[in-house]
């Protein structure tokens, strides 16, 4: 999936670098420094529903094609996360203790058209 | 709401940069907290010395991702008797995530000072409150320690058990072998550093408890 461009107006990934300083959270979030806030935005017209991401293979981009050429979509298409990553976190919990855990599905990797 | 330029995904105009940087933060402090269990931030009262966190954060195995839904704890100890560096005492941990959570590895890090003699025994003791007298130490390993600096001690995961207080005690009791003289009693008291950067510490590795699974234990 492409990250956004500002006149990218289809499904794209919007890359978004959150530093945990500006949460104001470095006092107890030990490790990393901040983290990739990514989010999927953008259009998905009919001919893209159900590609995994702009870069499809050509059995879906045939499919596509086959689509678009209904003019009665089943119904609206969104843009949404398709892959995503967990994040490892090292923190201090409310009793002082270390703490490193990794949380699932943290970070959106890819996007595509549900 | 910005002027001119349309938001991508629903074509309403978008959002001033300004306002959509501070819903993001929102959104990453949502996302965050809702990722760890936790309903609001942990106020962090008294932080772990920077220099025992550092240390501390050394025994983490670098690059060892925790188990799904696992994680890796390191807790200091509080000495709730009144010397601080006494070869025999009481260290207090503050570990209210052990009753929810299978515990899976333990070890306890001590700091024996170089004065040490020669072989030390150590036994450890899980104290609970609220049971009658001759129950209140359950033993929980011995261990022998013939050098000093840093000793991870390992428990038995199984042994170490988390408290309705939240409150871990682990009564340390130790002695020099028996060739000491008495001399060295007075040495006794300085073999184990509790203080500053090298308080004791648990190292755990615990496991959220999949729902339920008391419950099958139980039938």
């Amino acid at each position: 999936t492409p990250t956004c461009e500002p006149e990218t107006p289809l499904c794209c990934r919007r890359d978004y670098y959150v530093d945990f300083q500006e949460l104001g959270w470095r006092d107890w979030i030990l490790q990393p420094e901040g983290y990739q806030l990514n989010y999927c935005s953008g259009q998905c017209p009919p001919h893209l529903a159900g590609s995994p991401g702009i870069a499809a293979s050509f059995h879906s981009a045939v499919f596509n094609l086959l689509k678009a050429n209904n003019p009665w979509p089943a119904g609206t298409s969104c843009c949404v996360p398709t892959a995503r990553r967990p994040l490892s976190l090292l923190y201090l919990d409310h009793n002082g203790n270390v703490v490193k855990t990794d949380v699932p599905d943290m970070v959106v990797e890819a996007c595509g058209c549900s | 709401q910005g002027t001119g330029s349309a938001c991508p995904s629903c074509g309403g105009p978008a959002l001033a940069l300004q306002a959509e940087r501070a819903l993001v933060l929102e959104l990453a402090k949502q996302q965050i907290l809702k990722g760890l269990h936790l309903t609001s931030r942990p106020k962090i009262t008294h932080p772990p010395p920077q220099a025992a966190l550092t240390r501390a954060l050394r025994r983490l195995q670098p690059g060892t991702t925790a188990p799904r839904k696992g994680e890796e704890v390191i807790s200091f100890a509080t000495i709730t008797d009144s010397s601080t560096s006494t070869c025999s005492s009481m260290l207090t941990f503050h570990l209210s995530t052990l009753q929810s959570h299978h515990l899976y590895h333990a070890r306890l890090w001590l700091h024996v000072l170089p004065t040490l003699p020669s072989t030390l025994h150590l036994k450890i003791f899980q104290w609970s409150p609220g049971r009658r007298r001759r129950e209140s130490h359950a033993l929980l390993a011995e261990h022998q320690v013939t050098t000093p600096g840093w000793h991870a001690l390992i428990l038995p995961s199984g042994g170490l058990r988390g408290e309705e207080s939240g409150v871990v005690k682990l009564w340390l009791d130790c002695r020099p072998s028996e060739d000491n003289s008495t001399a060295a009693t007075g040495r006794l008291r300085q073999l184990l550093d509790t203080a500053g950067h090298h308080r004791p510490f648990l190292e755990l590795k615990i496991q959220a408890k999949e729902p339920g699974a008391g419950r099958t234990k139980r039938r």
